[in-house]
């Protein structure tokens, strides 16, 4: 563990526990795509079914147990509880182009072709474009809520972070694996445009809006 | 440079 990536995985537990409160506090899901929500699911459950049969760490295994549990809460929350308010017709990716493409890659490129690898490798392809139906919702209603922002950004900034520590690990201990590291870069450049718009505007007070 | 079986990252 390295602080770079202990920062980056604090980023996420942040944003997801933002989005969570952000639902749970306006009892409303306005502007949340539960799209990228269901990706998500899909990209902690097909990466942490070793979670009962691989043991890294306590901190691993509790943060895996956290994700896991936050990301179908908040499915129950969007699909579920605050149903009525779950903006539908402008969540309106089709994740089959999202899925099928990342299905054929990892089978195309993976480290291995065991099925827990393969999930794996499947995970990460998948974590990369998650947030695509989520960013093209924000494009559709041209603004987003300065707490989804906040979400969003703290999102992005996990990845980047992880990217960090992937340099620092390949000069520290000479570790790299290149379809994270490939996938991570991608992930992060998906949020680069949302990062110039969020610096200049949310950060300085101003509404979350794109330029018309 | 190695990429470990086992993924001990999140």
């Amino acid at each position: 563990m390295n602080i770079f990536r202990l920062l980056g995985d604090i980023c996420h537990l942040v944003a997801i526990i933002v989005l969570l409160l952000k639902i749970w506090k306006t009892r409303s899901c306005a502007g949340i795509s539960g799209k990228s929500q269901i990706l998500f699911a899909l990209v902690y459950t097909t990466r942490y079914v070793d979670l009962f049969f691989t043991y890294v760490s306590l901190y691993n295994s509790v943060m895996k147990v956290i994700f896991l549990a936050s990301s179908y809460a908040t499915l129950y929350l969007i699909y579920v509880k605050f149903k009525a308010t779950y903006d539908f017709n402008h969540d309106t990716f089709r994740i089959e182009f999202l899925l099928i493409p990342c299905v054929i890659l990892s089978l195309l490129i993976t480290h291995d072709y065991s099925p827990v690898e393969l999930l794996w490798t499947f995970s990460i392809y998948l974590e990369a474009v998650a947030i695509l139906p989520q960013l093209f919702m924000v494009s559709k209603t041209g603004e987003a809520e300065t707490i989804t922002s906040h979400y969003l950004f703290a999102l992005g900034a996990y990845r980047a972070l992880y990217i960090v520590n992937w340099i620092y690990r390949y000069y520290t201990e000479s570790f790299i694996d290149g379809i994270a590291v490939v996938a991570g870069i991608i992930q992060t450049i998906l949020y680069a445009d949302f990062f110039y718009l969020y610096i200049t505007k949310v950060l300085k007070g101003k509404d979350f809006k794109l330029p018309a | 440079a190695i990429a470990k079986a086992s993924h001990d990252e999140l």
